[in-house]
């Protein structure tokens, strides 16, 4: 039996919003810990993992492991039909081919459950090493969706530079240059606000915009997003999902030929 | 000029 209840049924929208663009399936890891997911996009270009910590849950019981393969474009129909303040239930029996939504008000005068087939799918994982990155850069969501939309105009692709100054960000193509620089910054009244900068050698990558801007499909799930970088290998985005968990993208670069 | 690189060239595939 699995039975997995999140009272911010809201944050499971935000989920499946950050994660349809780049997949059309994707298997739900579900074990003692929480839920896991990794999946690559279909060019293997960018994968997505998903971490949602047990503990998060307000009821969470896994009695053994599980993976559900679902289709994200219905899981993502069904999760339409919750309304933000729901309370949301994920359930499925042992071996089941079927998995259930129940969406509760918050005052549980509607309820309603949504079953969806399961599929199976055979995908591949990557072995991911824990990594030292040679610079991260916290900056706000929000700035770095703008920047990704407003240089995605110039150019199909985008350079990444950090140094110790701060992070520039420019795109180059037929109708001219764009750049923007962050500097980081002095001090700030809110946390979520600041633009941090850790260095630890410069890095200069090239990435595709059409990734990025997918990645920003995460936005509205934390107030500041993490991009973390070493020469010659792939980029990490992350979003915290409040105390639940993350969100992480991994964008291989563009290599010079 | 510059090509895509892919991630499994990068992570070992499991």
């Amino acid at each position: 039996m699995f039975e997995a209840r999140l009272l911010q049924g809201s944050l499971l929208k935000k989920v499946m919003e950050a994660l349809k663009e780049l997949l059309n399936e994707a298997a739900w890891d579900c074990s003692d810990a929480g839920i896991q997911l990794q999946a690559m996009d279909n060019s293997h270009v960018s994968l997505v993992s998903l971490n949602l910590r047990a503990e998060g849950f307000d009821k969470y019981r896994c009695d053994r492991n599980l993976s559900m393969g679902m289709n994200l474009g219905s899981m993502s129909k069904i999760l339409k039909c919750a309304s933000n303040e729901d309370i949301i239930t994920i359930k499925a029996q042992d071996n089941a081919d079927t998995v259930t939504f129940v969406f509760e008000s918050p005052d549980q005068d509607k309820v309603s459950d949504y079953e969806m087939k399961l599929m199976n799918l055979d995908q591949e994982h990557l072995g991911i090493p824990e990594t030292d990155y040679a610079c991260t850069i916290r900056l706000p969501s929000s700035e770095f969706a703008r920047i990704c939309r407003d240089l995605s105009q110039f150019g199909e692709s985008m350079v990444i530079s950090c140094t110790k100054e701060g992070v520039r960000f420019s795109a180059t193509g037929d109708i001219g240059t764009g750049n923007i620089k962050l500097a980081q910054s002095a001090k700030v009244d809110k946390e979520e606000e600041a633009v941090v900068i850790e260095m630890q050698e410069p890095v200069s990558l090239t990435f595709a915009c059409r990734y990025l801007n997918s990645f920003t499909k995460a936005t509205s799930l934390s107030k500041s997003v993490q991009l973390s970088m070493s020469p010659e290998v792939p980029l990490v985005v992350e979003y915290k999902i409040e105390d639940i968990g993350h969100v992480r993208y991994y964008l291989a670069p563009k290599i010079e030929d | 000029g510059q090509t895509q690189g892919r991630l499994d060239t990068f992570f070992k595939v499991l």
